[in-house]
């Protein structure tokens, strides 16, 4: 291989310094170009272009991403979480639109009593949608509006015993060092819990890819304290990285559900990660 | 973090008595991993680590020291004065100095940023801090998102300060102007202008940006940041002065566990004052900017 197309140490140093700049991370980005030497080495590979798509490949290997089983029996319960403005409310709308066109039927929780406006910017996707919605005033128990949700998303399960019918519950934004904010939520969960012969919760966590390294300590708190089942990605739009999301996927296991890349409802599918990683480079 | 991985690999040097290339490259080699930790933009780190090489040849290592507490203190120091630090030890934090048109003798004040930093937020937590002083008409100046108005109108009420009803205007310059005669009418010499969140690459929304600026003449357009932000915030940043002259930061979420390295990165590159810190969720939360605390969280 002529020595100008040869896979250098400036090949790796490059690679690097594009992981880092897209929030990967130092130490992702370590044990991938540890992973990614001894590929190269393995396959004998020593041309950059040929390097480049395993580079590729490997990246995409490394990433999870997955669908939430639905049980045939319980109504799914959606817990939509994560620090204050990283896009909860707004991704609780797009999967309603989303989960709307797949035959699904969802009734709103405006589970975020604290902050002012938040049922109000919640009711207006409800209404936009023409989905129904549970809300209480500014400053109400959270728990109690849990309660209130599930059992009317019952009695509409009642009447529609035929309809696939979801749940999908806002929460208020909280960061994962409050503590007194992280037992609130687990009350919230535990409310939940009183519905478990019927229904079947999920915790999704939303990711803002504008944030840093930051993100990672939100899934470990967030997975270590309530358990995670998928991650939402927000913002892609708004920057070429995310990349955050590759520590969180390969080092926590958690998969990624959906991305969302825009202010509009459409802006928003499940998660792709042909697309993401070629997007990065 | 930084102290204790300095002191790792430093160990071997405590008796030496200056800080030389050996193990000068080793101390820089630990500050660069904490700083792409705390989220500094690697621009900002390269540019840096040389200044701070120079800086730390050569400097005496004096009895009781190890170069790594030297080299720590060198740094830090380095790193506080950069953000504004006076040196001395009764640090005095920056305070923000609210400008005033001599001509209407009142003050017009706009926020920006990107999507969910906190900027509606804010301008009640600015409204609450600033109502001792003036008397402050919040406007909403956000046609986007859903509820903003209502968002911003509750949070002037729990400020106890006036909100401009805009009974469903949509068009921003009518917004503008009839805000602006309203509060020359009812005597409010501050106003407060809410913007919708945008990205940097939505030139639609950049170009509405820059015609509210031309429009409204803010005396101050401040850049809201979110201090989780990560590499791309310098750039954002950059961006966004460039649309509309930024004349200050405000760096919200300052209570989260973040070491909040966006705002090394944009406070140093763009070489603009830190109005406040954000530190939560209600409108007392808003603090003044100090350079030593910073650096010192920022190192770990
Ligand atoms: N550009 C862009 N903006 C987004 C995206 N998702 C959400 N936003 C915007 O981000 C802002 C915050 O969204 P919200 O849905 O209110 O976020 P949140 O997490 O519910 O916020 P809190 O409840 O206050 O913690 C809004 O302006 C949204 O329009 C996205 O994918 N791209
Ligand atoms: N913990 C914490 N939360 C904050 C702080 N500042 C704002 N927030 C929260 O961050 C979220 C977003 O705040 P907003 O004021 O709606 O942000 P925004 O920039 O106006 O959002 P858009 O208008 O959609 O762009 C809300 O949940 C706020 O309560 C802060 O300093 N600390
Ligand atoms: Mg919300
Ligand atoms: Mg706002």
């Amino acid at each position: 291989v002529e020595k100008s197309a040869r896979v250098d140490e400036a090949f790796f140093t490059e690679l690097e310094e594009s992981l880092l700049a897209s929030d990967a991370g130092l130490k992702f980005s370590a044990l991938f170009l540890a992973g990614l030497r001894e590929e190269l080495r393995q396959k004998k590979i020593l041309d950059k272009k040929h390097a480049a798509i395993i580079s590729k490949d490997l990246l995409k290997s490394w990433l999870r991403q997955g669908s939430l089983e639905f049980s045939k029996t319980k109504v799914p319960v959606i817990f939509f979480i994560g620090v204050n403005g990283v896009g909860k409310t707004s991704s609780l709308a797009k999967l309603a639109a989303y989960l709307k066109a797949k035959g699904f039927y969802s009734m709103l929780g405006a589970g975020d009593t604290f902050r002012a406006a938040a049922s109000e910017q919640l009711s207006f996707w409800a209404k936009r949608l023409g989905l129904p919605i549970v809300k209480k005033p500014q400053g109400s128990d959270s728990a109690a509006l849990v309660y209130d949700t599930l059992e009317s998303t019952l009695a509409i399960k009642d009447k529609k015993s035929e309809e696939a019918v979801i749940a999908l519950i806002d929460s208020s934004g909280r960061l994962q060092n409050k503590v007194a904010l992280m037992e609130e939520l687990k009350k919230m969960l535990g409310v939940a819990k009183k519905f478990e012969e019927r229904t079947e919760v999920f915790k999704i966590l939303v990711v803002d890819a504008t944030l840093g390294q930051n993100s990672f300590e939100q899934a470990k708190v967030f997975h270590e304290n309530l358990g995670i089942d998928g991650i939402i990605l927000t913002k892609t739009d708004s920057s070429s990285c995310g990349g955050i999301v590759f520590a969180i996927s390969h080092e926590l296991k958690l998969p990624l559900l959906y991305i969302s890349f825009g202010e509009s409802l459409e802006n928003f599918s499940p998660f792709d990660v042909d697309s993401f990683v070629e997007a990065l480079f | 973090n930084l102290s204790k991985g300095l002191t790792a690999v430093l160990s071997k040097f405590s008796l030496k008595q200056k800080l030389n290339e050996e193990n000068i490259e080793l101390a820089l080699r630990e500050i660069r991993m904490a700083l792409i930790d705390a989220d500094v933009s690697l621009f900002v780190i390269k540019n840096f680590l040389a200044e701070v090489r120079e800086k730390a040849l050569g400097k005496e290592v004096f009895k009781g020291l190890t170069p790594s507490n030297v080299f720590f203190k060198t740094f830090r120091d380095e790193l506080a004065l950069l953000l504004g630090w006076n040196g001395e030890s009764s640090e005095k934090p920056y305070s923000f100095q609210l400008p005033l048109n001599e001509a209407t003798s009142s003050t017009v004040i706009m926020l920006c940023g990107l999507q969910g930093s906190g900027k509606t937020t804010t301008i009640g937590k600015l409204a609450l801090y600033l109502k001792e002083k003036r008397d402050p008409l919040l406007v909403s100046l956000d046609i986007h998102r859903p509820a903003a108005a209502e968002q911003l109108q509750r949070l002037a009420q729990q400020a106890g300060v006036a909100y401009f009803e805009q009974e469903g205007e949509r068009r921003l310059k009518k917004i503008i102007k009839n805000a602006k005669k309203y509060a020359k009418k009812h005597s409010h010499n501050l106003i407060l202008f809410d913007t919708a969140g945008r990205t940097q690459l939505d030139t639609d929304m950049l170009d509405e940006l820059q015609t509210i600026g031309d429009f409204a003449k803010p005396d101050a357009n401040i850049l809201v940041c979110d201090s989780m932000l990560g590499q791309e915030a310098l750039r954002t940043a950059e961006t966004f002065h460039k649309t509309y002259p930024v004349n200050s930061l405000i760096f919200t979420k300052f209570d989260s566990d973040t070491r909040g390295g966006v705002l090394l990165s944009v406070k140093h590159v763009l070489s603009l004052p830190v109005a406040f810190i954000g530190s939560g969720e209600k409108l007392e939360d808003l603090e003044a900017f100090s350079p030593i605390r910073y650096a010192d969280r920022l190192l770990g």
